[in-house]
């Protein structure tokens, strides 16, 4: 464990208390599209399949349990929850999650390290969730209008991946044979993805003012 | 080993 890794899994953790104290207090998930929320429990469901069987740490285990618990807890709250799926932008929220999900577990039969089905729907799970994120950016494109919350939500959502690619690049030089070309990869291309969004935060919090998207 | 120590991250 690396400072840059600790940094990551922190501000994971914590884009992910943001959203619930969001749902859970101000009883609101407006802005927060559940297509990105399902394909987040999908992408976690299918990485932590070992969760029984292969132990690293109590650490990694309490992690593991903590995204699994939150990812299917938010998309409860935001299907089932009498008051909080009322706030949900039904209309707005309509990217087709399944034009996600079959190239990437194309993807995944093709290209992965062993073929095993653990091994398989490991890597299915990195690649899915490298562009988990574009349901939500295409709704926050639509909405326009995103309150503090849901903005600090994708913003700690980016500095997680940001921290992550910082840990890789320190392990490489720090941990001999620590080469991972599809991780590596798919982690690059989801940090990219957010790179947009991160020039406009950065915008609005530079000229202190309330973040808007162009059109 | 290899497989587990790439999967030692979340």
């Amino acid at each position: 464990m690396n400072i840059f890794r600790l940094a990551g899994d922190m501000t994971h953790l914590a884009s992910v208390l943001v959203l619930l104290l969001k749902i859970h207090t101000i009883k609101s998930c407006a802005g927060v599209s559940l297509k990105t929320q399902e394909l987040y429990a999908i992408v976690f469901a299918t990485r932590y399949l070992d969760i029984l069987t292969s132990f690293v740490s109590i650490y990694n285990t309490l992690m593991k349990l903590i995204f699994l618990g939150s990812s299917f807890s938010i998309v409860w709250y935001m299907k089932y929850h009498k008051t909080v799926r009322r706030t949900y932008d039904r209309d707005q929220d309509t990217f087709r999650h399944w034009f996600l999900m079959l190239p990437c577990l194309l993807l995944a039969l093709l290209i992965h390290e062993k073929f095993t089905f653990f091994e398989v729907l490991w890597t299915f799970s990195l690649y899915l969730e490298a562009v988990a994120i574009l349901p939500q950016l295409v709704l926050l494109q639509r909405t326009r209008n995103i309150d503090n919350l849901t903005g600090q939500y994708i913003f700690l959502l980016g500095g997680y991946r940001g921290f992550y690619i910082l840990n890789w690049i320190y392990r490489y030089f720090t941990e001999p044979h620590y080469v991972h070309w599809i991780t590596w990869i798919a982690g690059l291309v989801q940090t990219l993805l957010y790179a947009d969004f991160f020039y406009y935060y950065f915008l609005s919090w530079k000229n202190n003012k309330k973040l808007q998207l162009p059109a | 080993l290899d497989a587990l120590l790439s999967h030692d991250e979340l």
